[in-house]
């Protein structure tokens, strides 16, 4: 475990005498492992590690009685820190209609996860409008309708027509048929694709979108700050959701994406089902990181 | 002959950052770094500017030596199995397999396996209108296995030479999915002599180490005899299947490029060594 390890490492450190900053900074070597070894991009580890040594300086773990308990509890308690606050709710708009974007790389998991929170929104009283606004992928609209049809939320579907258009005219449907929020399930791009960027932009320009959510699976790597990054870069973020939480992947993207992308992680998918959405939970995730 | 010169810590550090930031993974990258360190100690490697070249090489020495050969029944119809993950990539990929075989003069049958995903039927059957070759499907909801059954059958009363079996995504951990591809295995081995010939685990380049958990559990659970790194066409390097090489011996034989049928290319250890420092 994290404490053990940062446990032997301050122990063969202590043998000759008292601790110091240097010697904080060698325990953190096991913190570094350990996030590393979670999928935590290495720039993140970085800057983390360095937060985390000032705190623990400043705490004066050098003079407790326990340090390697104290670090970890400065490593758990700043990484809550990092990756909360908990926000796992929709800001809804004021008035009129909500409009949610979902974006992201490919197979990610955002069409499954627009159905999940069509269902969630429905549940809390709202008429959710869900948009197959993807318009690549092979029977990407059948499997929107399909998600829809199984949850009982109506899809605003058009085949042959540009993603933009669509989206545009979907928030007229939804006047017409008094939905309040209407999701847009985008296809999946890479960051590195001008034209498929471009398109989601555009779609953002028409649509309007109060909420924009990247949907990012739990299981990246290294790559899951700098895809964050550049999505976070060209459309303006307002949350994050993780999927497919429900493996054994340590999940060390959520810190990742957190960081870059600067913008809560909203809920979790934890399965294939429309009722595998959960909040999100900063301590929770924490744990998991550090394994 | 002067005794040992260090490598700066600047040049060292940055040779491990590139390794880790490829999903090298923190053990290898730092036993690569270690390495380049002793080789430019030991004036193996002469000048810092040859040392990521030193590394490239080290890379491809630590995967497998030979091509490896796609498996060919020795008689009779070839069968593919693909599994992976969700949304790694594998009904795409099954589509790029069944046109390569195609363009080899084969006769192909797609099986659509994945009776579970809203739509995952609809989405191969519009590949293999695509691409011009037949397909098997089952009724939503149905027996993954009946439509491999119905599927084998197929391919030996029409005198199939490759059969490709799009399976429905699922988690490793997830004990009676893996139990349910394993019956899957099975029947198509009852049916098809030696079958499959081929498990691909499709893998998203994108994954981080889980990647070597994946790779344990399925190559336990059904056997895997080769990698499909898929999306290798985005930024991340896929450097997890140095680890999965090293530690389940499993080869890559095809990388992902793309989205389209033709987006698919044998597994070249020269070129992935360059792209992680490209
Ligand atoms: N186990 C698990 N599977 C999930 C989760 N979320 C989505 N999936 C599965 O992941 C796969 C991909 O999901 P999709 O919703 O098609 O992903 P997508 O991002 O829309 O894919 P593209 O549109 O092609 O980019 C499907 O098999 C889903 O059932 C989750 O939280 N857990
Ligand atoms: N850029 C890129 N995208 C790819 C590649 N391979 C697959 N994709 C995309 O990844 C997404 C998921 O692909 P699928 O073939 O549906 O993945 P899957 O593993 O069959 O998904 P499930 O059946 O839901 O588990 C789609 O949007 C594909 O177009 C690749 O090599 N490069
Ligand atoms: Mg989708
Ligand atoms: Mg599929």
């Amino acid at each position: 475990t994290l404490s053990a390890g940062i446990s032997r490492a301050l122990d063969r450190i202590r043998m000759r005498g008292k601790l110091t900053r240097e010697n904080i900074e060698q325990g953190m070597r096991e913190v570094k492992s350990a996030l590393l070894e979670a999928d935590v991009n290495f720039r993140v580890v970085k800057d983390f590690l360095a937060r985390v040594t000032e705190k623990a300086v400043g705490e004066e773990v050098i003079k407790s009685v326990d340090p390697s308990q104290q670090i970890v509890k400065v490593v758990h308690d700043e990484l809550v820190a990092l990756m909360g606050p908990a926000d796992p709710v929709v800001h809804y708009a004021p008035s009129g209609l909500t409009v949610i974007l979902v974006a992201g790389l490919q197979g990610s998991g955002k069409t499954t996860t627009c159905a999940k929170l069509a269902r969630r929104i429905r549940s809390e009283g709202r008429f959710p409008l869900l948009v197959a606004a993807d318009v690549h992928r092979p029977a990407a609209i059948d499997q929107l309708e399909k998600l829809g049809a199984s949850i009982e939320v109506p899809v605003h579907a058009e085949r042959n027509e540009a993603a933009p258009d669509i989206c545009k005219r979907a928030l007229e449907v939804a006047r017409r048929k008094s939905c309040d929020v209407v999701i847009l399930d985008t296809a999946g791009r890479l960051h590195i694709d001008e034209q498929m960027m471009q398109e989601v932009i555009r779609v953002a320009e028409v649509a309007k979108p109060h909420e924009t959510w990247l949907v990012a699976d739990a299981m990246t790597g290294q790559d899951a700050a700098v895809s964050a990054k550049a999505f976070a870069e060209r459309l303006r973020l307002t949350g994050v959701i993780l999927t497919k939480l429900d493996g054994d992947a340590r999940g060390g993207a959520a810190l990742s994406v957190r960081s870059v992308a600067g913008v809560p992680i909203k809920f979790v998918g934890v399965g294939e089902r429309a009722e595998n959405l959960e909040p999100f939970h900063p301590e929770r995730m924490a744990g998991r990181i550090l394994g | 002959v002067s005794v040992g010169r260090r490598l700066d810590a600047a040049t060292a550090g940055e040779l491990e950052e590139v390794l880790l930031g490829a999903d090298i993974g923190a053990k290898l990258a730092s036993e690569l770094a270690s390495k380049a360190e002793a080789a430019y100690r030991q004036r193996e490697v002469k000048r810092p500017e040859e040392l990521s070249e030193f590394v490239r090489r080290e890379i491809q020495r630590m995967l497998p030596e030979r091509e490896c050969a796609e498996a060919r029944a020795a008689a009779g119809p070839t069968v593919i199995l693909v599994v992976g993950v969700n949304g790694s990539g594998k009904t795409t990929t099954c589509a790029k397999l069944a046109k390569r075989h195609k363009d080899a003069g084969r006769k192909v049958l797609l099986a659509a396996a994945d009776t579970f995903r809203a739509a995952a039927t609809e989405q191969l059957t519009v590949w293999a209108g695509r691409i011009g070759v037949d397909i098997v499907r089952g009724g939503e909801g149905a027996d993954p296995a009946a439509v491999v059954f119905d599927a084998a059958e197929a391919t030996v009363a029409r005198k199939v030479d490759t059969l490709i079996v799009d399976t429905a995504g699922r988690l490793h951990t997830k004990e009676n999915l893996m139990r349910e591809l394993e019956k899957i295995r099975r029947v198509v081995g009852r049916k098809i002599p030696g079958a499959p010939h081929e498990t691909l685990l499709v893998l998203d380049a994108t994954t981080g180490q889980n990647a070597i958990s994946q790779a344990k559990l399925f190559t336990e659970g059904v056997g895997v005899t080769g990698l499909v790194l898929a999306k290798l066409d985005g930024t991340a390097k896929g450097g997890v299947v140095l680890g999965i090489w090293n530690e389940v011996r499993v080869p890559v034989k095809f990388v992902g490029l793309g989205e389209r049928f033709d987006d698919l290319a044998p597994f070249d250890a020269r070129e992935f060594a360059d792209a992680v420092f490209g």
